[in-house]
């Protein structure tokens, strides 16, 4: 299969120039001044480029550690673009969209990730249990925040992690795996996705008697959560590895902060 | 551009002498580039530098064993010796690559990460 440029700029004589083999990074090295024009419109958060550069190092290393051995060979990290809060003392609702305009046809999702930061300044350790529900938003054509809390029925089962917090570690990264949610989205190549998030923390304590339950400081200092996909490019271009070489996809493993931290479902946790 | 002179395929058996000097003969050399020399460092955020290598070098009669090249290349270097000098002798070049990866910026504002077939030269042969 031939590298696919619905995506690129590329003028057509420099592709046939070079016989079409050309990827995004030859075609910045064989152009006198391809990138003249390439002015990056929007600088991405410098937390998050830090940890695109850990995954980088860790995905690169000539030498994959068995945690680390996977089968994407393209991971893009895509930060929201349009963002409407609403928040009362129940709810923490979020309307985000998100533009796939770079992901190419070609690119076949193994793995999506909503990616929080929870940053804290707690001193004694402290986890919280916290309740995520996505949903799918069609996008209001006349306004960017049409308002959802009335309609709160949920479209997918509960998601629920754990955030455990330690005065050591002042921003905690979790990756909620949504693959299962979002793959019908990406597979049918929309350009821009248009997500409810409702994210709810409590303190993660025995409840005593009388059960009352802590709202936990963790929700409140966190951030819209990026978008992180985990893809493989079939194209003649990208790096293919061989089955043979008997790396499986092992991308359930959250290898940023130590712990691995997989989804639970409500019901199994009561099971 | 000093020739790694630790080129030699590994089902060599031990007893053939290392080359203790260096020779002209085909080998792989290094070529460092930065991407902030080539003005791709505000596009490309990891890494900071390239090493594509090369093969040079010129490829000697008995090619067969040491740069595990097909029997084709003894035929040719037999065609330019004996028969028509004008039918080029063997050349020297990679015969496996590595991929480079890169951590780039798009410009949405997006971080890539990307593995590129067949970026880096790891190893020489002749033909």
């Amino acid at each position: 299969s031939c590298y696919n440029f619905e995506n690129e700029s590329v003028e057509p004589d420099v592709s046939l120039h070079h016989g079409n083999i050309l990827s995004p990074l030859l075609k910045a090295l064989s152009e006198q001044n391809p990138w003249g024009e390439f002015t990056p419109r929007a600088k991405p958060d410098s937390r998050f480029v830090r940890y695109m550069k850990r995954l980088y190092k860790l995905s690169s290393k000539p030498d994959k550690s068995p945690e680390a051995s996977h089968l994407y060979n393209t991971a893009r990290l895509i930060t929201p673009r349009e963002e409407c809060l609403e928040q009362n003392r129940e709810f923490f609702m979020q309307d985000i969209s998100y533009s796939l305009n770079r992901v190419r046809s070609q690119e076949q999702l193994l793995k999506s990730v909503l990616l929080y930061s929870f940053d804290h300044n707690h001193v004694t350790p402290f986890t919280s249990l916290c309740y995520l529900d996505v949903k799918e938003q069609k996008p209001s054509r006349d306004q960017m925040c049409s308002h959802h809390l009335s309609s709160t029925q949920q479209s997918v089962p509960l998601l629920s992690f754990r955030v455990h917090t330690e005065r050591r570690v002042r921003r905690r990264w979790v990756e909620v795996d949504v693959t299962s949610f979002l793959h019908p989205l990406i597979q049918a190549h929309k350009k821009d996705i248009h997500l409810l998030i409702n994210l709810t923390c409590v303190a993660d304590m025995v409840p005593r008697p009388g059960g009352q339950v802590h709202k936990s400081p963790v929700e409140l200092t966190h951030r819209s959560p990026s978008l992180l996909l985990y893809l493989n490019d079939t194209s003649e271009v990208a790096y293919q590895r061989r089955a043979t070489q008997g790396r499986m996809v092992d991308l359930t493993s959250n290898h940023w902060d130590g712990k691995s931290t997989a989804w639970e479902s409500a019901s199994r946790k009561r099971r | 551009g000093t020739p790694k002179s630790t080129n030699l395929p590994e089902t060599m058996p031990k007893l053939i002498p290392m080359y203790d000097f260096p020779t002209d003969e085909c080998d792989l050399y290094d070529f460092r580039v930065s991407f902030s020399q080539l003005k791709l460092d505000h596009w490309i955020i990891a890494p900071q530098k390239y090493n594509p290598r090369y093969c040079k070098g010129f490829c000697p009669r008995a090619v067969g064993y040491i740069y595990g090249s097909p029997v084709h290349t003894m035929v040719q270097n037999i065609i330019y010796e004996k028969l028509d000098s004008s039918v080029p002798r063997p050349s020297c070049v990679p015969s496996e690559y590595n991929p480079l990866s890169v951590l780039t910026i798009e410009n949405d504002g997006s971080i890539a990460y990307k593995e590129y077939e067949e970026m880096i030269a790891t190893k020489c042969t002749c033909r």
